[in-house]
């Protein structure tokens, strides 16, 4: 099973052209293991993308150096995998 | 037993299969469960029909969780089923809508990739087809229809997220409601419901050009809004796909749009601006509940303009 322990899910507030350009370049970088929640880049809608953990400091590095503003929407995306999972799990015991 | 079923609940596919025969049961003579095919893996695809009588009446097809982890699709499409069953005979505008015009519900169009969310990988939204001389699986159920496929707004890499497939209809989950929509002939509305963004679309994707009816389309998108959000403020907007977010070729409601399906619409669900794909179960009422009103508008205008 794929865990997402310490990934975050950054919300991206592109400002520019060149901001919607240099994400819209990483997008296409399969590699680079960003996973765009949302599709599509303009200045009138956020980009949420869930970031790896191992590659938090450097995409926040790279959003920074590039004044692209950003907010941390999800601090742990596996805490709340964790919490869905134990919910269902409760609720599941309660149907039977 | 319907009524003791948790709505405000995310389930498995076995769970929400289990339901399907449950709400049938309960209710014979209104609602069968069409098999239109398998999925990749060998897993059933099955479509809610509700219909009153009449043989290959005008139909109107609302599908939801072709992006396998947009859960509150899936969760959102249980809680609508068993709307329309226990609103028939009771709603004058869904009674009629019934008397006249059958209603296809499909809860589950991705079943391979809603299963592997639940087992493998919460955040996956593809199909799980095998890619040939690729490690990566699956295609983009979104970008393999045969409108503009290939073109822009998806990827030729098998790894990508928006991966279009190898050929339009490649995806034996889209070619089975391709085969359906096409043997019926009879379809007068195509809705197809993703989350999240709080949108309300009509084609194009693969191209900014402007369909013939956009003006009826967007008033019709304006109107269904307002319905929606009046119950609980929930903002939309409404546009073309390729306007209101991007170019995006291979989209199920472009070819529904161009085989002659006018009222062709898809649905992003809301955004608490918090949780994207990992809404909160505790969301799934109220989320269901104003996409029904929206709905339920967008139906009762296709029942009322025939075409």
């Amino acid at each position: 099973e794929e865990l997402f322990n310490g990934d975050q899910v950054l919300r991206v507030l592109p400002e520019s052209e060149d901001h919607i350009q240099a994400l819209k370049e990483l997008e296409e970088d399969v590699d680079s293991e960003l996973d765009f929640w949302n599709h599509g880049f303009s200045t009138e809608r956020p980009v949420d993308i869930r970031v790896p953990h191992d590659s938090l400091y450097a995409f926040k590095d790279f959003l920074m150096e590039n004044n692209i503003p950003f907010t941390v929407m999800i601090n742990n995306v596996q805490e709340l995998l964790d919490e869905e999972r134990a919910e269902m799990v409760n609720n599941e015991g309660l149907e039977r | 037993k319907t009524k003791s079923f948790n709505f405000a609940a995310y389930h498995n596919l076995e769970t929400i299969y289990a339901f399907m025969d449950t709400l049938v049961a309960s209710h014979p003579s209104l609602i069968s469960k069409v098999n239109i095919g398998s999925s990749y893996e060998n897993r059933p695809m099955y479509a809610l029909k509700f219909s009153t009588g009449g043989v290959s009446r005008p139909a109107i097809w609302v599908d939801a969780g072709i992006h396998a982890r947009e859960w509150v699709t899936q969760a959102s499409a249980v809680w609508i089923a068993n709307k329309i069953a226990s609103d028939y005979g009771v709603d004058p505008s869904v009674t009629s809508l019934l008397g006249q015009m059958d209603i296809y519900l499909m809860i589950v169009t991705n079943p391979d990739g809603y299963a592997f969310t639940h087992t493998s990988n919460r955040m996956w939204r593809k199909t799980r087809s095998v890619n040939a001389g690729s490690s990566c699986r699956g295609a983009d159920p979104n970008r393999n229809w045969d409108a503009g496929f290939g073109g822009p707004g998806a990827s030729k890499d098998p790894c990508s997220d928006s991966y279009h497939g190898p050929y339009a209809n490649s995806e034996v989950e889209v070619k089975n409601v391709v085969d359906l929509i096409k043997g019926h002939g009879n379809f007068k509305s195509f809705i197809s419901i993703h989350s999240y963004s709080q949108l309300l679309m009509y084609p194009y994707g693969y191209t900014c050009t402007d369909v013939p009816d956009k003006s009826e389309l967007h008033a019709v998108g304006t109107a269904a809004i307002k319905e929606l959000t009046s119950l609980y403020n929930t903002r939309y907007q409404v546009g073309s796909i390729c306007k209101i977010i991007y170019q995006a070729s291979g989209g199920s409601i472009d070819w529904t749009y161009n085989i002659g399906i006018k009222y062709s619409f898809a649905f992003e669900l809301r955004d608490t601006g918090f949780y994207g794909f990992l809404l909160p179960a505790n969301q799934i009422l109220p989320t269901a509940e104003e996409t029904w009103l929206g709905l339920k508008y967008i139906m009762g205008y296709v029942r009322d303009h025939p075409y």
